[in-house]
């Protein structure tokens, strides 16, 4: 049982040591902190300001904890954003990937959905204009997180279309 | 030393991977 649910954190917890490396303003540790969805849309505004505009990131509510439907509503424009960035900038379609379910990271802190969100916010910075940098500070993780990093970018490259 | 053998090989994946990575062309519209 403990060995099922380490498999089942093991994406999310490499994933949060790299979203880490964009030393967002909002709090970025635990899985909770990221369920507002403050830290992630942060690091898309980095990734690009262009498509996630400031506009864009004051629609993001901060003040959200304990407020399910809040974070529900962060999460949902995050995800919108992020499949239409994939549609429209990087021209890659993302049909076969499962997408994640939000009302379970919003309610339940589910870390392997909470995991393939995050999958897909480092598709995004792996092939923007600017990945050379997010790809070099990948380079300088320890060891097992790059691991999981690498095989996370493999399992979304076998699933996209051009 | 096996585990330093495997563990230089561990790093030569992931140098590959995330060169190859580096190199390829940025997605595009189209």
């Amino acid at each position: 049982m403990e060995e099922m649910d380490d498999a089942k954190t093991v994406l999310v917890e490499s994933l949060i040591i790299w979203l880490q490396t964009f030393n967002t303003p909002a709090p970025c540790t635990t899985i909770e902190e990221l369920t507002t969805g403050s830290a992630i849309s942060q690091a898309l505004h980095q990734i690009d300001p262009a498509w996630f505009s400031d506009g864009w990131l004051g629609r993001i509510k901060t003040d959200v904890e304990g407020n399910w439907r809040l974070k529900m509503n962060n999460l949902k424009k995050i995800l919108q954003m992020v499949v239409d960035y994939y549609n429209e900038v990087l021209g890659q379609e993302i049909t076969n990937f499962p997408l994640p379910d939000l009302a379970l990271v919003a309610e339940r802190s589910d870390p392997v959905h909470l995991g393939k969100l995050l999958q897909l916010i480092l598709g995004c910075a792996v092939r923007c204009e600017h990945k050379q940098e997010y790809i070099q500070n990948i380079m300088t993780l320890e060891e097992s997180v790059q691991h999981v990093v690498m095989t996370a970018i493999q399992e979304l490259m076998n699933k996209e279309t051009m | 030393d096996p585990n330093m053998k495997a563990g230089a090989a561990n790093e030569g994946v992931l140098a590959n991977f995330f060169n190859s990575l580096l190199s390829k062309k940025t997605g595009s519209p189209g």
